[in-house]
């Protein structure tokens, strides 16, 4: 008996028909595809298991698989939403959704809170924006001494923290952001329009009319 | 000297808060 292995049997666990995530993202099924074309890129990177490991995607934003960085943890444990320790492609695709230029802002807005929300409280704390601070200039290798760090924390909690209880919350959050427009400018990848060009190869194999 | 400077704003520009390099090639 003769093993036929289809295109269906080598998709890894996790994954999902691009018209089932194009329906719930705001990607179309190419851009769903194409997607799919650097998925399989950052998931074979260190294992090639077709699921992406917090390694896999250091390695990808760093270039340097071991270089713990603050940020690429919070993105990697928000992307794992089933919290397995790996990224599935469905979780990848709805998760970069928000970052579409086309993503409902509230999305954008609650993303960001839950991302610098470093020890999932509900609030964002003193010590976590200190803490974030402090991670940024590191990566930055800037040096500021800890009283302007703290000088700032306090200014930005003083503007924030509207009802002055030392944390903010998701309510306070939503009015600094409406204040503040720029706050979530990183929660928007322009080149998410463009996923299509940067990743063409899906267009001799795509299965599905958009 | 009144320091008007945000920390969102600083973290929300700093490069290694983005995902941009995710689509390097």
């Amino acid at each position: 008996m003769g093993c036929v292995l289809t295109k269906k049997s080598r998709r890894p666990p996790g994954y999902e028909e691009p018209t089932v995530l194009a329906a719930e993202t705001p990607f179309t099924v190419s851009e769903v595809e194409a997607l799919y074309e650097l998925f399989k890129k950052l998931s074979s990177s260190i294992i090639d298991d077709g699921l992406i490991h917090k390694e896999e995607l250091q390695l990808a934003l760093f270039r340097n698989r071991n270089r713990r960085n603050l940020f690429a943890d919070r993105i990697f444990d928000l992307f794992d939403v089933k919290r397995n320790g790996v990224i599935e492609f469905g979780e990848f695709v709805r998760s970069l959704g928000i970052f579409h230029p086309n993503a409902p802002v509230e999305d954008k807005i609650a993303f960001a809170f839950r991302l610098y929300d470093l020890r999932q409280t509900g609030f964002i704390e003193w010590d976590e924006l200190k803490e974030m601070v402090l991670a940024l200039l590191h990566e930055s290798d800037l040096v500021l001494s800890d009283d302007f760090i703290e000088t700032i924390v306090n200014k930005t909690f003083s503007d924030a923290d509207t009802k002055g209880d030392g944390k903010i919350d998701l309510e306070e959050w939503k009015e600094f952001v409406s204040k503040n427009p720029s706050l979530i400018k990183n929660m928007t990848l322009p080149y998410l329009k463009d996923i299509t060009l940067a990743f063409p190869s899906f267009v001799i194999s795509t299965e599905v009319e958009d | 000297k009144p320091v008007s400077m945000n920390a969102f704003e600083l973290i929300s520009r700093a490069q290694g808060f983005s995902l941009e390099n995710l689509f390097e090639k």
